[in-house]
């Protein structure tokens, strides 16, 4: 049959779904392995967290798109975190490759790197089911016959930063290790993604109280510091 | 298979963008 803008959703959806196991809530055998030889085993503060954001977004996602949503938040909810996990492990394992090392206590331990995994994973969700599309990205669907209208309102990213309270700059630094750790993200997420990025580059990081100001003047004033070389004769 | 154009150098992982090297 030919290729319509519902099609082509419902085919991602469809991908996104099927590449995530459904028995992923849970962390799998490598992933739990990767947290027990942790100096500091983060699972706990892991599934406390994920407690805890997964409240706020259904909560959130209700009011921003119907009361009666607040279970379809729970859902996308539920798919994200299948995506985080999938993520993770992948990093991981290119990261052990990388590093030859197996202790990642410090990065797995690091709030800010696990809330910007989780947002990256949700707003892919959300992008699937063309709840985050932009304007300008093609097929907006979502709603259907759910008594819910995303299309209505604005889930649209920068949305997801403020529901799990993080900073644009910091979900910056996720993105493109995401894209390199899932090859099976479509064309037209991984364009989502690139979108994303591009906002907080040329807006959203430049905004007042942005985290790059204070990191730009610590630079600053580290690269001041330096030996100045001598012009050649 | 898509156009996204990867900046990080190789010996960048996450790792060292969340500075826990």
């Amino acid at each position: 049959p030919p290729q319509t803008p519902i099609r082509a959703a419902m085919n991602s959806i469809q991908q996104l779904r099927g590449d995530l196991p459904s028995s992923g809530d849970q962390p799998s055998t490598n992933l739990a392995t990767y947290f027990k030889n942790c100096t500091v085993d983060p699972t706990q503060d892991m599934l406390k967290r994920l407690e805890t954001l997964g409240q706020v977004f259904s909560q959130r996602f209700g009011q921003a798109v119907g009361p009666r949503c607040v279970v379809l938040g729970r859902q996308r909810f539920t798919l994200g975190v299948r995506l985080y996990y999938k993520v993770m492990e992948a990093m991981l394992k290119s990261e052990e490759k990388r590093l030859s090392v197996q202790n990642f206590s410090k990065l797995l331990n690091d709030s800010t790197f696990h809330t910007s995994l989780l947002a990256c994973a949700l707003e892919v969700v959300m992008a699937t089911y063309g709840e985050s599309s932009f304007k300008t990205g093609g097929y907006n669907c979502g709603g259907g016959s759910s008594g819910c209208d995303p299309a209505e309102t604005n889930v649209c990213f920068p949305w997801i930063l403020d529901v799990v309270n993080l900073a644009a700059f910091d979900f910056y630094k996720v993105i493109e290790s995401f894209i390199k750790a899932d090859p099976t993200l479509s064309k037209d997420i991984v364009k989502h993604l690139e979108t994303c990025e591009n906002l907080i580059m040329e807006r959203i990081a430049w905004r007042t109280g942005s985290v790059l100001f204070e990191l730009l003047k610590q630079e600053h004033e580290g690269g001041a510091a330096e030996q100045i070389e001598t012009p050649a004769s | 298979s898509h156009d996204y154009h990867f900046g990080l150098e190789d010996h960048e992982g996450i790792s060292e963008l969340f500075d826990c090297d």
